[in-house]
């Protein structure tokens, strides 16, 4: 995350983080005991599952409760140019136990819709800037939703952006997803503080850059087919 | 003259020392005293945790323009979170009530079954089942006022929890965190 904060504790429960051979790779987001949503694009390099692990905390080390992957569902429709369909569900060999700190995340419904410079929030373990390494302790971002119209502009991202992908971030750059942060969660909350995941992040030109706001992953948009693979 | 065992002639005035000592120990005695009957009526509350039940008829949310359209989950959870929290902070039990989770919304065919954790906090441990009967009728005798939502009143279930089990309900619950938000800019 650039220009993100450290996370305080169990501020972000849902938050996990994916990693292959132990080293952290993607962020992921819990959804219930045994699934977690992602991002495709994660999974371009390392497709055994049994490489993979799954960890929750505000570190990376010392995590606070570790899990292995059973399997993990791609979106059939998934390319790795086109970036679109960039979104998969991970199944972990065993239930979490939920704490104050370990908690699963409440989905919107295919049909809710989330308005152009609402707040939401960005975690992630991964670089601080371009070119950076992985943090091993969570870090965390406020920005706001950038509607099509304005993501659409040919010097933003013109055409690249598809159905079923939307902007967050700023125009003036600064607050940004960066590496390594890829599959996290893109989050809002209601007026009872109950939290949402409505964005996965999914690509940008580099981090924080003026014009290049992240692209995120609609979580509506694939509502029904996260339901119809796991079942939630 | 008797020789019987009997205090002696020396005075036994007590020591400066001695004064000292008792006071401070009555003292403490006193304040020990009154920090337990403080922790057991204040602060050794115990939770409570009950479940409530109820169904929401054909909901129709009003969206921000005033229409009625057809109902978002997310908003009936919100909307549903805010009147129990209503209907217990204007009740006789404002003072123990601590807040309510929705935990689950099942839509049905004529409207949404709603599961609910309600929280409390008491000093004595006095019957739940008398508990659940009161929490059960401010429910019904609220519900039956309200205009938010058209709840089926005769739908209202209340029921006890133990506390491991509220808790665990309400950490399995989504979207929920124990950290309230203060991300700094």
């Amino acid at each position: 995350i650039a220009s993100g904060v450290i996370a305080p504790k169990a501020a972000w429960p849902w938050q996990a983080s994916l990693q292959y051979d132990n080293i952290h790779q993607c962020g992921a987001t819990l959804i219930s005991n045994t699934w977690l949503v992602t991002a495709a694009h994660c999974f371009q390099k390392y497709k055994n599952p049994h490489q993979w692990t799954v960890s929750f905390g505000t570190k990376i080390n010392p995590p606070l409760m570790k899990r292995n992957v059973r399997r993990f569902i791609i979106h059939e429709k998934y390319r790795s140019a086109a970036r679109e369909y960039d979104i998969a569900v991970v199944q972990v060999s065993s239930r979490v136990t939920f704490s104050d700190d370990i908690r699963r995340i409440c989905l919107p419904e295919a049909s809710a819709s989330f308005q152009p410079n609402l707040t939401v929030y960005i975690t992630g373990f991964g670089a601080l800037y371009y070119g950076g390494e992985s943090q091993n302790d969570l870090r965390e971002a406020r920005v706001k939703i950038i509607s099509d119209d304005v993501c659409k502009q040919p010097q933003v991202y013109g055409n690249d952006i598809k159905p079923g992908m939307f902007c967050a971030g700023y125009m003036e750059g600064i607050y940004d997803a960066c590496r390594g942060d890829s599959g996290g969660p893109l989050v809002t909350r209601d007026l009872k503080d109950t939290w949402y995941l409505i964005g996965i992040v999914s690509w940008g030109d580099n981090c924080g850059q003026k014009d290049k706001p992240g692209v995120y992953t609609q979580v509506t948009y694939y509502r029904n087919w996260i339901a119809s693979k796991t079942g939630i | 003259m008797y020789r019987t065992v009997g205090f002696g002639t020396r005075s036994r005035n007590l020591k400066p020392w001695m004064i000292a000592v008792l006071i401070v120990l009555s003292l403490t005695v006193v304040a020990v005293t009154i920090g337990l009957l403080v922790h057991f009526l204040v602060f050794d509350q115990k939770k409570e945790y009950y479940h409530g039940s109820f169904k929401i008829l054909d909901p129709q949310i009003n969206n921000n323009f005033g229409q009625s359209n057809t109902y978002q989950l997310k908003d009936l959870r919100e909307t549903t979170e805010n009147l129990v929290d209503e209907i217990f902070i204007d009740s006789a039990w404002k003072k123990n009530y601590i807040k309510n989770q929705v935990v689950r919304l099942t839509p049905e065919e004529d409207g949404v079954k709603v599961d609910v954790i309600m929280v409390f906090q008491f000093p004595s441990t006095e019957q739940r089942a008398v508990r659940e009967k009161k929490i059960q009728s401010i429910l019904n005798q609220k519900i039956r006022n309200l205009r938010a939502l058209p709840i089926n009143a005769s739908s209202v279930q209340v029921n006890a929890m133990s506390s491991s089990t509220g808790e665990l309900t309400v950490q399995a619950s989504c979207g929920k965190r124990v950290v309230p938000l203060n991300v700094n800019r």
